[in-house]
C-alpha cells in the first residue's frame, strides 16, 4: 500500500458519502444518472466475487463489501426511495453500447479464460466507461449542481491516483497489469474535460453550466 | 505469481 493507493481509495470512497450524502440531505437524486449507479453496482458486483474465493486483509474486505453495498443503497435510492425526483427523461444514455462491447472485450482479451477472470475483466472495463450515462446526463441539462461536481470530482481523481499508484509499484515492485493500466487511462481521460470545467468553474464558486 | 495481480487492489 502506497500513498497514491491510500490516497486514491480514499477518494472513492470520499465520493461514494458525498453522492449518498447529497441525496439523503436533498431528498432528492436529481441531477444523478440511475444508468451510472447500476453499471457501478454491476462493477463492483462483478469484481469483488473474490470475496468469497480469497481473503486479502480486513482493509480490502471491509472497503469491498462497503463498495458493493453502497452501490446497491444508491440505486435503490434513486430506482425505489426517491424515485419522484429521479430525472429519468435526462438519463437516455444506451447502456446496452457499453454492456455488450464491453462483454465481449473482457471475452476476448483477459488474462486468463475463467468465469472469475473474465468477470474481473468485463469489471475493469465496464469501470472505465460507467460514468458516461452520468456526463452524458451534465451534458444534456447543460449543468451541474456543485455537489454533483464534487462527486464527480472525487470519482474521477480515486483512478488518475491509481495510475501513480501503478506507476510506482512498476518500478518499486515490478507490478505491471496491462489490462487494469489501459483500463485506468482510458477512465481518467474521460474526466479531463470534466476535471478542467471542475477546476476553471466550481473551484472559483460558480456551478457548472455549458452553453446551451 | 499471477493469482497475486491486481486481486488487492480495489
Amino acid at each position: 500500500m502506497n500513498i497514491f493507493r491510500l490516497v486514491g481509495d480514499m477518494s472513492h470512497l470520499l465520493a461514494i458519502i458525498i453522492l449518498l450524502m447529497k441525496m439523503w440531505k436533498s431528498r432528492s437524486v436529481a441531477g444523478i444518472s440511475g444508468k451510472s449507479q447500476i453499471l457501478f453496482a454491476i462493477v463492483f458486483t462483478t469484481r469483488y466475487l473474490d470475496l468469497f474465493t480469497s481473503f486479502v486483509s480486513i482493509y480490502n474486505t471491509s472497503m469491498k463489501v462497503f463498495f458493493i453495498g453502497t452501490s446497491y443503497v444508491t440505486v435503490y435510492f434513486i430506482y425505489q426511495h426517491f424515485k419522484p425526483t429521479y430525472d429519468s427523461n435526462h438519463d437516455t444514455f444506451r447502456v446496452e453500447f457499453l454492456i455488450v462491447p464491453v462483454g465481449g472485450l473482457a471475452f476476448l482479451v483477459n488474462h486468463e479464460f475463467s468465469l472469475l477472470e473474465i468477470l474481473w475483466t468485463f469489471s475493469i472495463y465496464l469501470e472505465s466507461v460507467a460514468i458516461l450515462p452520468q456526463l452524458f446526463m451534465v451534458s444534456k441539462t447543460g449543468e451541474a449542481e456543485s455537489i454533483t461536481s464534487h462527486y464527480l470530482f472525487a470519482l474521477g481523481s480515486y483512478r488518475a491516483l491509481y495510475l501513480l499508484n501503478w506507476i510506482y509499484r512498476y518500478y518499486f515492485e515490478g507490478f505491471f497489469d496491462l489490462i487494469a493500466v489501459v483500463a485506468g487511462c482510458v477512465q481518467t481521460i474521460l474526466y479531463c474535460d470534466f476535471f478542467y470545467l471542475y477546476i476553471t468553474k466550481v473551484l472559483k464558486g460558480k456551478k457548472i453550466s455549458l452553453p446551451a | 505469481k499471477k493469482d497475486a495481480r491486481v486481486k488487492d487492489e480495489l
